[in-house]
């Protein structure tokens, strides 16, 4: 059997809004580490890992491992009938093909419970090593999903240029062509609203802004976002959620031909 | 001209 229980259920709403754009199905694994998933786009360009620990909800069961095959839009479609302040629970029991979402409202006076039918997916897992990354930007998500949505006005593609002078976001199209500068900034009242960037090694790459917009989809989940670049790797765009977990997003860059 | 791979470029399959 597998049950799990978040009080704070919007979260789980919000994580299925950041990947049901991008990804159609996937599979969901329990086991006693937590909640996870990795899944990649249609095309196999980018890739999506959330890991919600088993420490962070109120209650976590999982007896063996398993893994739950959900279509994501209609998965969102059961959440949204979650309110915000609402805890939910999954349920799956073993050897069914079918999960139960429960919704609390805070006050016990409604509960509902929706069934979803699981699905049989073949997905291949990417095995993504531990690597050392040459430039990490940590900025407000907010700033980086503006700077993503502003620059898709002006071109398809964003080169992303990280220096001693601070990381420079560019595009360029047929309208003529834009720059955003961002430096660090550490000294300001707030830590959301700083930027750091750490810096190895000088970094440009250039990224498809479809799929950056596409990401900053898990903005409400998280004040900051890190940009982890090397100039060999798929970048790595990260938002924690609230202290259980993150979700992170790979994306293979451009290469100039 | 950008090409752009997909990510099996970088990653295997686990």
């Amino acid at each position: 059997m597998f049950e799990l229980r978040l009080v704070q259920g919007s979260l789980l709403k919000k994580v299925l809004e950041s990947i049901k754009d991008l990804v159609n199905d996937a599979n969901f694994d329990c086991s006693s580490t937590g909640f996870s998933l990795q899944a990649m786009d249609s095309s196999h360009v980018a890739l999506v890992a959330l890991l919600l620990r088993s420490e962070g909800f109120e209650h976590y069961r999982c007896d063996r491992n398993l893994t739950m095959g959900m279509n994501l839009a209609n998965m969102a479609k059961m959440l949204k009938c979650a309110g915000n302040d609402d805890i939910i629970t999954i349920k799956a029991d073993d050897g069914t093909d079918t999960v139960t979402f429960m919704f609390e409202s805070p006050s016990q006076d409604k509960i509902s419970d929706f069934e979803m039918k699981l699905m049989d997916i073949d997905s291949e897992h990417l095995g993504i090593p531990e690597a050392e990354y040459e430039a990490i930007i940590r900025m407000p998500s907010a700033e980086f999903a503006r700077i993503c949505r502003d620059l898709s006005s002006i071109g398809d593609t964003v080169v992303i240029s990280v220096t001693k002078e601070g990381v420079r976001f560019s595009a360029r199209g047929d309208i003529g062509a834009a720059n955003i500068v961002c430096r660090q900034n550490a000294t300001v009242d707030k830590p959301e609203d700083a930027t750091i960037i750490e810096m190895q090694e000088p970094v440009t790459l250039t990224f498809a802004l479809r799929y950056m917009n596409s990401f900053t989809k898990a903005t409400p989940l998280a004040e900051q976002v890190t940009i982890s670049m090397s100039s060999d790797l798929p970048v790595v765009v990260e938002y924690k959620v609230a202290g259980m977990g993150y979700i992170r997003y790979y994306l293979a860059p451009k290469i100039e031909e | 001209i950008h090409f752009q791979p997909s990510l099996q470029r970088y990653f295997q399959i686990a």
